[in-house]
Order: structure tokens, then C-alpha cells, then sequence
């Protein structure tokens, strides 16, 4: 399975980006 | 999403449904998470909304996603010789594509009096990182590595920063790939030139990057006030519901940007 790694600064919107991904999944 | 990552993503998903960006506990909870994507049954593909709920065998794809939180502290622990403290080093090494966020809202008006900007921590670790990738590699590797810039926050971005990059308030379109690359190097190359210069170097061993692509986050909110942290702005949806008003667009084309990469890994 492909492995995708996210980085971002601390509040950079890390988690809302995952959160969103799911979002538009739906 | 994977039903082991379902509780997790379903609670940051309904903080944002109940108006407030995910809090620290929620942030906490999640570190790496599974995703599956695929077309449903429909001629017209993942950007349709007319589909049916059958999903079109031969398409789909699975995607482990890792958050590696506090990049600048990570990056330190690591350069002293520790491994990294929440997530297996041999994940990040090994990846397939990396999602690089971009908090616009510090993207600056880099001049006279601001020759390095605001991010130069955060290039330096971004920097680290790829080079510790492509140190771990073995040379000639034939795996292509796929960066991904995500401007987060794009909606609050510094329009300033904007006049000084010469570019306009909007992006260019998902599909508008050059016009986009263009827009959005405009802005990284100011802000984040060590990382730029990593990935486009042709002359680096190890690791084949491939051509980056860039995404513009956007969340609608109500600004902070003084007792308050910004909230997130709901709509009403088409059958009366509550619905997240974000850069819907821009998630689908990563989505399908992530399940091309998924196939040809």
C-alpha cells in the first residue's frame, strides 16, 4: 500500500487537511 | 476510510460539522490512517456527483496516510541521532508521495526587511527531511517520489504577499496545471526556496521526484473574536442538511491526484 507522509508546521492544518480529504470522500 | 481510522477521522470530521477546528485531544488521537478511493459505477468519474452507490472494480485504490507532527522538534531529534518520536522512521524513508502544507496565513512580504521570510525554520526541516529520503535510498532507486504542496488556510493568505508574488487573489483551476505550477512556485520560491531547490535539482542521487503538484485549502469561517477562536461556517446543503463550506473542488482533484500515484506505485 503506497505510503503518503504529511508535514506541516504546528497548526498548519494537518489534521482539518485529513478531516476535509474525508470530507470530499463522502 | 478504513474501519480501524473510522472513529478517529469521524470525530475531527464532526468537530468541524459542530463549527470548530479540531482541538489538541482529537489531534493527538490520530497519527496514521488508511484510506481506500475509487470511482463509483458512473461514466463521468470521481468529479461527478451523479453516480451510483456501486463501486467500478479496477479502480480503486488504498492509501496509508502518516502525520509527522512538529516537523521543525522531529526533524531536531532526528539530526541528533534519535528516531522520530510518533510515527515509524521507515514510513516516512520509504514514502511513496509527501504532502508538504503550506500555512498561508505565514507565507510574508518577503523584502528589504524581511529577506528570509517566515518559514526559514520550517525549510530547513522540510529540507532535512528530503535529504534524509534520499540518503536511505538506494541510487537508481526506479521509485518516483511524488511531492504534493498544499496551501492550507488559503482563504486568510496575506494578499500583500500576493501583490509582492505579482499574482492574483485566485488560484488558477485544478485543471490548469502550468498556470497553477506557476502561481504557486511564485509563492514557494520565496518562501520555502531550500525545499524548491531539493525537489527540482536534477543533479540529486537516490530519488527520481517527481514533477510537484500544488492544492489551495480553503474553510469558510466566522473571524475570532475576543472570547472566541475562529469557527467554522456552515451552508445548507441542497436537501436542507448542513454542509462544510471548503475547496470541494480542490480535495477531488487530490483525491485523484493520490489514486494515480496509489496505481502506479
Amino acid at each position: 500500500m503506497p505510503h503518503i507522509v504529511i508535514i506541516g508546521d504546528r497548526d498548519s492544518g494537518k489534521t482539518t487537511f485529513l478531516a476535509l480529504l474525508y470530507a470530499a470522500q463522502v | 476510510v478504513d474501519l480501524a481510522s473510522m472513529e478517529e477521522i469521524s470525530e475531527v470530521f464532526q468537530q468541524l460539522m459542530s463549527g470548530s477546528f479540531p482541538d489538541s485531544a482529537a489531534k493527538e488521537g490520530i497519527s496514521d490512517i488508511n484510506f481506500h478511493v475509487g470511482y463509483r459505477r458512473s461514466r463521468l468519474g470521481i468529479l461527478s456527483r451523479r453516480r451510483s452507490k456501486a463501486w467500478s472494480p479496477d479502480t480503486s485504490a488504498s492509501l496509508h496516510f502518516v502525520l509527522l507532527r512538529n516537523l521543525d522538534a522531529e526533524m531536531s531529534r532526528f539530526r541528533s541521532g534519535s528516531s522520530l518520536a510518533n510515527v515509524n522512521l521507515r514510513d516516512v524513508l520509504e514514502s511513496d508521495a509527501m504532502v508538504i502544507l503550506v500555512d498561508s496565513t505565514r507565507l510574508a512580504v518577503v523584502g528589504e526587511e524581511n529577506p528570509h521570510g517566515t518559514m526559514t525554520n520550517y525549510d530547513g526541516a522540510v529540507e532535512s527531511l528530503l535529504t534524509a529520503l534520499q540518503r536511505s535510498r538506494a541510487r537508481g532507486d526506479p521509485k518516483r517520489f511524488h511531492p504534493i504542496f498544499l496551501f492550507s488556510k488559503f482563504d486568510s493568505v496575506n494578499k500583500k504577499a500576493l501583490r509582492r508574488a505579482k499574482i492574483e487573489d485566485v488560484p488558477p483551476g485544478v485543471r490548469e496545471t502550468t498556470l497553477r505550477a506557476a502561481y504557486a512556485r511564485a509563492l514557494l520560491d520565496t518562501n520555502l526556496p531550500k525545499t524548491i531547490a531539493k525537489i527540482t535539482n536534477r543533479e540529486v542521487q537516490g530519488v527520481r521526484f517527481a514533477p510537484p503538484s500544488y492544492f489551495f485549502s480553503r474553510v469558510a469561517t466566522e473571524a475570532a473574536t475576543e472570547n472566541l477562536r475562529d469557527r467554522v461556517r456552515l451552508l445548507r446543503g441542497d436537501d436542507g442538511g448542513w454542509e462544510l463550506d471548503y475547496s470541494a473542488d480542490e480535495y477531488l482533484a487530490l483525491l485523484e491526484r493520490l489514486r494515480t500515484i496509489a496505481t502506479e506505485a
